[in-house]
């Protein structure tokens, strides 16, 4: 495996705070975690309407699930395994050098 | 060797440099490689200059991909720039009156140490692999760590932060290279263009502040066309904008140094795509990202050699 594997599991969610109150639970959900946010670059950049996709620890996705579903803030998970969409990116051509 | 090289798969940083090497020893009557310093962690920071030997006061455009390492597209595009340049002259009319009156710098791998990082270690890195001294954490956004307005909103003080902005500004040896290059040669400089992804559009200054630049009507216009240009090509729609509010305030950002010390067009491209596979754009994609930037890339280079 590419990286040893080490984004089994993990996913990264596409989220919309709708307002602003959404944008506070939101940064308050993602300060407790170790995220990776893709978009935008910093949770101060968080604002709504405006989409947050974030990285997330394969350990953390039940939680994050949750507690969007809990502060019913809209979601959808855009990569669900990343190893996955890694290995596909450029996984073919390391294959290709293995044999 | 060239012929051989595949432009439609991601490259590591190693082939990469050795392709510049073939490109540079391939093609003497348009190609020049040079270093404009090391990074951090000692590696040289390649840069080709694209364009037929003439007049040594050419106009020139500056190329820069890579600054953030987990953006892989940009490289992509820099390589793919230099390959349809080579293969188009003669046989183009407006690259060969491109190359004719202009001369481009392409820096393929800005941010080379952290690139490599991102191929050996961490794919989602983003910094750069500086040390800090106080902090575990390592790393500045090299497109926070410009000297103009630094530190300000829209960058981080925190070195575990993302968009840490340094310990000052030009601390990065890769910054403080390109920075240097680019305040001797501004006078020719008439154009800088850094490629990043993703969000699928075309940015101009400023990014520190929600105000309009003096020469805005050309600097829109030359936006207008360019991403009417890569329109053209599949039918891809890109938002284009002042960086602060089509994006967002960002502070010590490259596009706004550049403007301010005297290019007058300073372009931020935020390649494909809108977040489907955000950094993970696949190499079956490399192909169309690539050919309707050339086109917009073109565009803006060819507004240079008309009057505004």
């Amino acid at each position: 495996y590419l990286y040893n594997n080490r984004y089994a599991g993990d996913q990264v969610f596409r989220i919309t705070p709708g307002n602003d109150e959404d944008v506070r639970a939101l940064k308050k959900i993602l300060g407790h975690m170790k995220v990776d946010l893709w978009q935008p670059n910093s949770a101060s950049l968080i604002h709504q309407n405006a989409t947050v996709d974030v990285h997330v620890n394969r350990n953390d996705t039940q939680g994050l699930h949750s507690r969007l579903k809990q502060e019913r803030i809209d979601y959808r998970v855009f990569i669900s395994n990343l190893q996955k969409e890694i290995e596909k990116q450029t996984g073919y051509r390391s294959s290709r050098k293995r044999r | 060797s060239e012929a051989q090289y595949d432009y439609e798969v991601y490259h590591s940083l190693e082939e990469i440099q050795s392709w510049m090497f073939e490109m540079n020893q391939t093609h003497p009557d348009l190609v020049d490689m040079f270093s404009v310093g090391k990074s951090y962690e000692g590696r040289p920071l390649y840069v080709l200059q694209l364009g037929k030997r003439s007049r040594p006061q050419k106009k020139a455009v500056w190329i820069d991909c890579g600054v953030h390492a987990r953006e892989w597209i940009g490289p992509a595009f820099c390589q793919w720039f230099v390959k349809e340049a080579i293969s188009s002259y003669q046989y183009d009319s407006v690259m060969t009156r491109l190359l004719d009156q202009l001369n481009f710098y392409v820096m393929p791998v800005f941010n080379v140490d952290g690139y490599r990082f991102s191929w050996t270690t961490d794919r989602f890195w983003r910094k750069t692999r500086s040390k800090n001294h106080k902090f575990h954490c390592r790393g500045v956004d090299a497109n926070r760590n410009w000297k103009v307005k630094w530190c300000d909103e829209g960058a981080s003080s925190h070195p575990c932060d993302d968009t840490y902005c340094g310990p000052y500004p030009e601390s990065e040896p890769e910054v403080k290279a390109v920075a240097k290059f680019l305040r001797k040669h501004k006078k020719r400089i008439k154009a800088y263009i850094s490629i990043h992804a993703y969000a699928q559009m075309l940015l101009y200054p400023y990014s520190y502040k929600y105000a309009t630049i003096p020469n805005f009507s050309c600097v829109e216009s030359a936006a207008q066309n360019a991403v009417t240009a890569l329109y053209s090509a599949y039918g891809v729609r890109y938002r284009f904008g002042p960086a602060s509010t089509t994006l967002y305030v960002s502070s010590g950002s490259s596009i706004d140094w550049a403007y301010r010390n005297g290019i007058p067009y300073a372009f931020a491209f935020e390649l494909r795509d809108t977040g489907y596979f955000g950094f993970l754009l696949p190499e079956s994609l490399i192909n169309p990202t690539c050919t309707e930037t050339m086109r917009a890339v073109k565009a803006i280079a060819s507004g240079l050699l008309k009057k505004c």
